[in-house]
């Protein structure tokens, strides 16, 4: 049991190392347990490093900073066990314009291998898909708009960086 | 294999709509409160989520369409997940495999719903569903479906739920 | 005691269905207490109905939708005890366009009574604050940049609409 | 009365820093983790907040400037609240009310820190700070200072945390 989820833990960790570097553009970051000799007895600490700052716990990272640690995080589970298709729901809420661009970014390149359907308000993260449906509701019923051009979309529906 | 099509029936705010995706990125947009998260509700409801909670609804009755502004209550909804099985990632010899889920308020008491499963128009069990998905590692409790939030909540939960994330998988 | 509790509760539910109105566009809103009788025995419910649609609980309604509701009740706690200045930081993350420049409204208007200081990557939101401070971090250290002109910062600073 | 200017050193990720505020509608924009909310967690810190989760630290010792990428840790940090004061909303005959916190790390122990008061240049103390403040209904723990986060907080409460909120104002 201890010898599994220590595999788990090692790739994991190497994933997520990976991936925060590139959505942090050169930062690090590493899991690490709290009791590696029982890891059952502690919990799991994110830790993170944006580029050129000194390494800080999750807690005491700014906003947006935290969200990019989180996300590194799931992005490196969902690489462990890949998925056939992936639903991200506004995970983009946090970001100023250049981490969502890196962001989507990042999900551009995962598409050739794996479905993505993703919910977002941001310009610069729909310019990147390769169809954008619209939702509106009229009387309490959802509509599902055939697909939208971006740049249709007016000013004020969508964050436009 | 890929999710090549949602059909929804009177599930939340949906009468009767279809989704078409396509491989690749498929981004969606729309003002606050206009159904995009209900969309992702309606897969993860598929998947077979046993927790209302985890779908944003007191009891899973909620979920049934209520007519919206200027309609009557429905009785009954249901979701229809169509997967592209060419590859047969899904070891049943179909080219689609439809998953169907279908709740009917109880004639008895209104606010329980009687739950039906069925595949590729079939009757089945949310265990057959379940052993089915696992094949193509999808499963409503994995992080393959990233709700509204769950950014936030990896961020505040303990140290201990989050080394439970890893035990999930190992 | 309960008598002035009910006194505030009264005041505040008030403000709220006010500031709701306002916010939503013609929504409706009001607070509820789970015991009228013994006010202390229960907790505070929020219930909001954004336009077109039947009461929701706040826990029923979308991400965007709660947290509008949310702000209305922090605006309407903040009318019935007045302060020289007020801050607010990213409030407006949540919102889609059209309900950040409701908000930013309801700032400016409030802005000739009090002094507002809010944190926003929105520039629906900043193009209405008189005075806008660009903040930028170098080497671990903060520098506050004099006003910008919200034009000038370049689109992937911010968040357009 | 309004808040003329914040004057930190050694704050957080603050070395030496003025910010001058004009009454009306202020905005401050900037990318993630370049110091916007520090700014917030200032005027927080000398309103009184005893609470060092509510600005973000572990310890108050975690306030003090730590270098940076490529200075050394300071011992102690300061932030002056400046307050125009010529409507003498604060009962004190002056037309600017200053008020200043200071910490430094203390000698026996570094993880520890020693809190200093002054008003004006005088020295003073946090039951004095909340006394003036109380006048201008000016509070670390009202809503008039709302953080990052406040909004989701005020959602996921409990209902009879949301009702604390009213008995607090009672
Ligand atoms: N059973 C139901 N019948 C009809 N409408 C429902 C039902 N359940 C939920 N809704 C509606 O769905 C809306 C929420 O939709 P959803 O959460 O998908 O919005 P969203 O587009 O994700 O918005 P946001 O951008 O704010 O996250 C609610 O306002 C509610 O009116
Ligand atoms: N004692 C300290 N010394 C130096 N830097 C610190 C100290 N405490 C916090 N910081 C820095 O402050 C940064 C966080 O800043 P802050 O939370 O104000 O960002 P922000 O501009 O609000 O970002 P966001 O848009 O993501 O909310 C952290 O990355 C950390 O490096
Ligand atoms: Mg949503
Ligand atoms: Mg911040």
């Amino acid at each position: 049991k201890k010898q599994a989820l220590m595999k788990v833990f090692d790739e994991v960790n190497e994933n997520f190392q990976a991936i925060f570097e590139k959505l942090s553009g050169g930062g690090s970051a590493r899991l690490k347990l709290e009791n590696e000799v029982d890891p059952f007895e502690g919990g799991l600490i994110l830790e993170s490093q944006p580029r050129g700052k000194s390494v800080h716990r999750l807690e005491a990272l700014s906003g947006g900073e935290k969200s990019l640690t989180a996300l590194s995080f799931i992005f490196a589970i969902q690489q462990y066990a890949p998925s056939p298709f992936y639903v991200l729901d506004e995970v983009d809420m946090f970001l100023d314009g250049v981490n969502s661009e890196l962001v989507a970014n990042m999900v551009r390149e995962q598409a050739d291998r794996a479905q993505f359907i993703m919910v977002s308000l941001r310009k610069v993260t729909l310019k990147l898909a390769d169809h954008v449906y619209g939702v509106t509701m009229r009387d309490g019923i959802t509509q599902v708009l055939g697909t939208v051009d971006v740049d249709e979309i007016a000013h004020e529906e969508l964050k436009e960086a | 294999m890929y999710l090549k099509r949602v059909e929804m029936k009177n599930f939340k705010s949906f009468r009767q709509q279809e989704v078409p995706f396509e491989p690749g990125f498929t981004g969606i947009t729309g003002p606050n409160g206009s159904g995009k998260s209900n969309i992702s509700d309606a897969i993860l409801f598929v998947l077979g989520t046993t927790s209302s909670k985890q779908i944003r609804a007191g009891r899973l009755a909620d979920l049934i369409h209520n007519g919206g502004a200027n309609g009557e209550p429905r009785d009954e909804c249901k979701v229809s997940l169509v997967l592209a099985n060419e590859d047969r990632t899904i070891p049943v010899d179909e080219d689609e495999i439809v998953l169907t889920r279908r709740i009917k308020r109880s004639p008895s008491d209104p606010e329980r719903v009687n739950s039906y499963y069925y595949v590729n128009g079939d009757t089945s069990s949310l265990t057959e569903f379940q052993d089915l998905l696992s094949h193509a590692r999808i499963s409503a409790d994995g992080y393959n479906i990233v709700q509204q939030g769950d950014v936030t909540r990896i961020v505040s939960m303990s140290t201990t739920e989050r080394r439970g994330i890893l035990d999930e998988i190992a």
